[in-house]
Protein backbone atom coordinates (compact mmCIF):
# COMPACT_ATOMS: atom_id res chain seq x y z
CA UNK A 1 0.00 0.00 0.00
CA UNK A 2 1.16 3.32 -1.17
CA UNK A 3 1.21 5.32 2.37
CA UNK A 4 1.86 8.82 0.92
CA UNK A 5 -1.63 8.08 -0.90
CA UNK A 6 -3.05 9.09 2.18
CA UNK A 7 -5.84 7.26 4.30
CA UNK A 8 -8.72 6.37 2.98
CA UNK A 9 -10.76 5.16 5.88
CA UNK A 10 -13.06 6.66 8.41
CA UNK B 1 -15.81 -0.05 -0.50
CA UNK B 2 -16.97 -3.52 0.88
CA UNK B 3 -20.22 -3.73 2.48
CA UNK B 4 -18.29 -4.42 5.73
CA UNK B 5 -17.08 -1.17 5.65
CA UNK B 6 -20.31 0.46 4.56
CA UNK B 7 -22.26 -1.13 7.41
CA UNK B 8 -19.55 0.01 9.89
CA UNK B 9 -19.61 3.45 9.22
CA UNK B 10 -23.69 2.86 9.15
CA UNK B 11 -23.23 1.71 12.99
CA UNK B 12 -20.22 4.45 13.73
CA UNK B 13 -22.84 6.95 12.63
CA UNK B 14 -25.75 5.19 13.61
CA UNK B 15 -24.33 5.34 17.22
CA UNK B 16 -23.36 8.92 17.53
CA UNK B 17 -26.72 9.67 16.36
CA UNK B 18 -28.77 7.54 19.04
CA UNK B 19 -26.14 8.93 21.47
CA UNK B 20 -27.43 12.22 20.15
CA UNK B 21 -30.70 11.94 19.84
CA UNK B 22 -31.22 10.29 24.29
CA UNK B 23 -29.25 13.57 25.19
CA UNK B 24 -31.76 15.53 22.85
CA UNK B 25 -34.79 13.70 23.89
CA UNK B 26 -34.40 13.31 27.99
CA UNK B 27 -32.78 16.87 28.17
CA UNK B 28 -30.37 14.92 30.26
CA UNK B 29 -26.41 13.39 30.11
CA UNK B 30 -26.30 11.69 33.23
CA UNK B 31 -24.34 7.81 32.47
CA UNK B 32 -22.94 9.61 29.82
CA UNK B 33 -18.97 10.13 30.34
CA UNK B 34 -17.87 13.68 29.22
CA UNK B 35 -14.66 12.34 28.87
CA UNK B 36 -14.95 9.70 26.94
CA UNK B 37 -16.40 11.84 24.16
CA UNK B 38 -13.92 14.67 24.74
CA UNK B 39 -11.81 11.70 23.69
CA UNK B 40 -13.43 11.22 20.67
CA UNK B 41 -13.52 14.46 19.40
CA UNK B 42 -9.94 14.60 19.72
CA UNK B 43 -10.01 11.53 17.59
CA UNK B 44 -11.58 13.11 14.49
CA UNK B 45 -10.35 16.43 15.02
CA UNK B 46 -6.13 14.55 15.02
CA UNK B 47 -7.74 12.32 12.17
CA UNK B 48 -9.31 14.08 9.71
CA UNK B 49 -6.93 16.94 9.11
CA UNK B 50 -6.56 15.48 5.91
CA UNK B 51 -9.73 17.18 5.17
CA UNK B 52 -7.75 19.77 4.15
CA UNK B 53 -4.79 18.51 2.11
CA UNK B 54 -5.76 15.12 0.72
CA UNK B 55 -9.78 14.49 -1.23
CA UNK B 56 -10.72 10.79 -0.73
CA UNK B 57 -14.27 10.93 -2.26
CA UNK B 58 -17.22 13.10 -1.43
CA UNK B 59 -18.62 10.28 0.40
CA UNK B 60 -15.54 10.54 2.61
CA UNK B 61 -15.73 13.87 2.94
CA UNK B 62 -19.22 14.39 4.15
CA UNK B 63 -18.96 11.20 6.71
CA UNK B 64 -15.55 12.70 7.93
CA UNK B 65 -17.96 16.44 8.47
CA UNK B 66 -20.93 14.47 9.50
CA UNK B 67 -18.62 13.00 12.48
CA UNK B 68 -16.95 15.93 13.31
CA UNK B 69 -20.29 17.62 14.09
CA UNK B 70 -21.68 14.94 16.26
CA UNK B 71 -18.79 14.86 18.43
CA UNK B 72 -18.32 18.44 18.90
CA UNK B 73 -22.23 19.25 19.07
CA UNK B 74 -22.41 15.83 22.00
CA UNK B 75 -19.76 17.68 24.17
CA UNK B 76 -21.43 20.81 23.57
CA UNK B 77 -24.74 19.28 25.26
CA UNK B 78 -22.87 17.74 27.97
CA UNK B 79 -20.63 20.51 29.08
CA UNK B 80 -22.41 22.98 27.57
CA UNK B 81 -26.39 23.08 27.23
CA UNK B 82 -27.15 20.09 29.91
CA UNK B 83 -24.32 20.26 31.96
CA UNK B 84 -26.25 20.25 35.27
CA UNK B 85 -27.57 16.71 34.42
CA UNK B 86 -23.99 15.75 34.12
CA UNK B 87 -22.60 13.26 36.30
CA UNK B 88 -19.10 14.49 36.69
CA UNK B 89 -18.85 13.08 40.02
CA UNK B 90 -18.82 9.46 38.40
CA UNK B 91 -16.49 10.81 35.54
CA UNK B 92 -13.11 10.07 37.18
CA UNK B 93 -10.64 8.22 34.86
CA UNK B 94 -7.76 10.21 34.93
CA UNK B 95 -6.99 11.41 31.37
CA UNK B 96 -2.88 11.60 31.44
CA UNK B 97 -2.72 7.58 31.74
CA UNK B 98 -4.20 7.51 27.95
CA UNK B 99 -3.06 10.67 26.79
CA UNK B 100 0.92 9.94 27.80
CA UNK B 101 1.58 6.89 26.93
CA UNK B 102 0.02 7.24 23.36
CA UNK B 103 1.87 10.67 22.30
CA UNK B 104 4.65 8.19 23.39
CA UNK B 105 3.85 5.56 21.07
CA UNK B 106 2.44 7.64 18.00
CA UNK B 107 5.96 9.31 17.87
CA UNK B 108 7.45 6.21 18.02
CA UNK B 109 5.54 3.64 16.00
CA UNK B 110 4.12 5.45 13.21
CA UNK B 111 4.12 5.52 9.22
CA UNK B 112 6.34 8.53 8.47
CA UNK B 113 7.78 11.08 10.47
CA UNK B 114 5.37 13.84 9.48
CA UNK B 115 2.60 16.25 11.45
CA UNK B 116 -0.13 14.70 9.70
CA UNK B 117 0.92 11.06 10.33
CA UNK B 118 1.90 11.46 13.58
CA UNK B 119 -1.79 13.25 14.44
CA UNK B 120 -3.21 10.41 12.59
CA UNK B 121 -1.44 7.29 14.47
CA UNK B 122 -2.12 9.26 17.41
CA UNK B 123 -5.97 9.55 16.74
CA UNK B 124 -5.40 5.74 15.74
CA UNK B 125 -4.09 4.90 19.25
CA UNK B 126 -6.85 6.84 20.84
CA UNK B 127 -9.79 5.84 19.37
CA UNK B 128 -9.01 2.21 20.72
CA UNK B 129 -8.78 3.41 23.91
CA UNK B 130 -11.47 6.46 23.89
CA UNK B 131 -13.97 3.87 25.48
CA UNK B 132 -12.74 3.13 28.62
CA UNK B 133 -13.57 6.82 30.31
CA UNK B 134 -17.28 5.15 29.46
CA UNK B 135 -17.14 1.59 30.40
CA UNK B 136 -15.09 2.88 33.82
CA UNK B 137 -17.96 4.94 34.72
CA UNK B 138 -20.45 2.16 34.03
CA UNK B 139 -18.32 -0.29 36.24
CA UNK B 140 -18.25 2.47 39.29
CA UNK B 141 -21.91 3.37 38.68
CA UNK B 142 -22.91 -0.74 38.61
CA UNK B 143 -25.71 0.02 35.76
CA UNK B 144 -26.30 1.82 32.68
CA UNK B 145 -29.26 2.53 30.96
CA UNK B 146 -30.64 0.70 27.78
CA UNK B 147 -30.34 3.55 25.50
CA UNK B 148 -26.80 3.92 26.58
CA UNK B 149 -25.94 0.08 25.77
CA UNK B 150 -27.32 0.31 22.36
CA UNK B 151 -25.23 3.34 21.94
CA UNK B 152 -21.97 1.09 23.00
CA UNK B 153 -23.06 -1.71 21.29
CA UNK B 154 -23.15 0.10 17.77
CA UNK B 155 -19.55 1.60 18.51
CA UNK B 156 -18.57 -1.82 19.43
CA UNK B 157 -20.06 -3.45 16.21
CA UNK B 158 -18.34 -0.75 13.96
CA UNK B 159 -14.85 -1.66 14.76
CA UNK B 160 -15.99 -5.27 14.60
CA UNK B 161 -17.25 -5.09 11.43
CA UNK B 162 -14.24 -3.08 10.09
CA UNK B 163 -11.98 -6.19 11.31
CA UNK B 164 -14.09 -8.12 8.50
CA UNK B 165 -13.59 -5.32 6.15
CA UNK B 166 -9.50 -5.43 6.68
CA UNK B 167 -9.63 -9.37 6.22
CA UNK B 168 -11.62 -8.67 2.79
CA UNK B 169 -9.27 -6.06 1.63
CA UNK B 170 -6.24 -8.16 2.07
CA UNK B 171 -7.67 -10.94 0.30
CA UNK B 172 -8.83 -8.72 -2.21
CA UNK B 173 -6.74 -5.74 -3.07
CA UNK B 174 -3.97 -6.50 -0.92
CA UNK B 175 -4.06 -3.77 1.76
CA UNK B 176 -2.66 -3.82 4.80
CA UNK B 177 -2.73 -0.91 6.97
CA UNK B 178 -1.03 -2.82 10.16
CA UNK B 179 -0.97 0.50 12.55
CA UNK B 180 -5.29 0.33 12.13
CA UNK B 181 -5.39 -3.56 12.17
CA UNK B 182 -3.38 -3.74 15.44
CA UNK B 183 -5.31 -1.02 17.66
CA UNK B 184 -8.77 -2.55 16.12
CA UNK B 185 -8.58 -5.63 17.36
CA UNK B 186 -7.27 -4.10 20.60
CA UNK B 187 -10.53 -1.77 20.81
CA UNK B 188 -12.50 -4.46 19.89
CA UNK B 189 -11.30 -6.67 22.58
CA UNK B 190 -12.21 -3.51 25.28
CA UNK B 191 -16.11 -4.39 23.86
CA UNK B 192 -16.16 -8.06 24.35
CA UNK B 193 -17.21 -8.46 27.93
CA UNK B 194 -19.39 -5.53 27.57
CA UNK B 195 -20.85 -7.63 23.83
CA UNK B 196 -21.35 -10.07 26.36
CA UNK B 197 -23.63 -8.24 28.87
CA UNK B 198 -25.23 -6.88 26.26
CA UNK B 199 -26.28 -9.84 24.84
CA UNK B 200 -27.15 -12.03 27.76
CA UNK B 201 -29.05 -8.99 29.62
CA UNK B 202 -30.21 -6.24 27.52
CA UNK B 203 -31.61 -8.68 24.11
CA UNK B 204 -33.55 -10.12 27.00
CA UNK B 205 -35.17 -7.44 28.04
CA UNK B 206 -33.87 -6.37 31.20
CA UNK B 207 -30.74 -3.65 32.29
CA UNK B 208 -27.96 -3.56 32.48
CA UNK B 209 -26.41 -4.04 36.16
CA UNK B 210 -23.51 -5.17 37.62
CA UNK B 211 -23.84 -7.17 40.61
Amino acid sequence: KDQEAGHDEL
Amino acid sequence: MNVFRILGDVSHLLAMILLLLKIWRSKCCTGISGKSQILFALVFTTRYLDLFTNFVSLYNTVMKVIFLLCAYLTVYMIYGKFRKTFDSENDTFRLEFLLVPITGLSFLENYSFTPLEILWTFSIYLESVAILPQLFMISKTGEAETITTHYLFFLGLYRALYLANWIWRYHTENFYDQIAVVSGVVQTIFYCDFFYLYVTKVLKGKKLSLP
